[in-house]
């Protein structure tokens, strides 16, 4: 049990980040759902952090990190008295590990977000695609598709609205519906789940298509 | 006909096409 939760420990910091990172609503993401490969992804900023941290609360504090004692909590040494040792050291030192470990996660939390801020601010989503999210939605409502290298468009920097045309199936037969969109909501999969609109006019296309429309579009 | 002061939400898994237009 006390080898699992120092696992958890030295694997959080990199979840957290990557909890930092997409913090924001539209960044909505699908990572692998499945929860092991969400651990696996975060071992490797997980190290990494917790590498630079020791560095520097080895060198800048009076606290040491006691790595004969995590190695006897990890592997649970079958020596009793060297598991007594490891146990009342940290009953000893319980709260500086425990702010070692908060700062290290508000840091975490801090560098994931301050990523995410350079990548948006610096447009490095826009024009590399390897930065960008998994929401393409925002970039299409959002008009930021248009600012898209690969799109072949001008680019559109002001938007005061998005009017909506929707060709919807229903009992009745196709109704287009046209409308301001105000908002919107997607699944799980990142992809649309609903539309909300407003001023919304609706017409059926069934008319049309039975005579109405000589050129029978 | 219009459906005046509503909000409509529609699901997207009835939506065929969306014809988008960026307004300024």
């Amino acid at each position: 049990a006390v080898a699992s939760i120092l696992i958890v420990l030295i694997i959080a910091p990199g979840l957290i980040m990557s909890r930092g990172f997409f913090s924001a609503p539209f960044t909505k993401r699908i990572l692998p759902s499945n929860p092991v490969n969400e651990l696996i992804s975060a071992i490797l900023p997980s190290v990494v952090l917790h590498a630079l941290y020791l560095v520097i609360v080895q060198n800048w504090t009076d606290y040491q990190v006691d790595f004969p004692l995590l190695g006897n909590l990890l592997f649970s040494s079958s020596n009793p008295d060297r598991i007594k040792e490891s146990f009342s050291n940290l009953s000893t030192f319980f709260v500086p590990i425990a702010i070692y470990h908060i700062v290290l996660w508000a840091v975490a939390y801090l560098l994931g977000l301050i990523g995410r801020v350079i990548i948006r601010f610096g447009s490095l989503d826009i024009n590399l695609a390897y930065f960008r999210f998994n929401n393409k939605w925002h970039y299409i409502f959002s008009g930021e598709i248009t600012r898209f290298p690969d799109v072949q468009r001008p680019p559109i920097t002001r938007i005061d609205m998005r009017v909506v045309d929707m060709l919807v199936d229903t009992a009745d037969g196709s109704i287009i519906y046209s409308g301001i969109l105000q908002d919107y909501s997607l699944n799980n999969n990142a992809e649309l789940d609903s539309l909300t609109l407003s001023h919304v006019f609706r017409r059926p296309l069934t008319e049309e298509v039975n005579g109405k429309n000589d050129a029978g579009e | 006909y219009k459906v005046p002061g509503a909000l409509m939400v529609i699901p997207y898994s009835k939506v065929v096409n969306i014809n988008l237009h960026y307004a300024a």
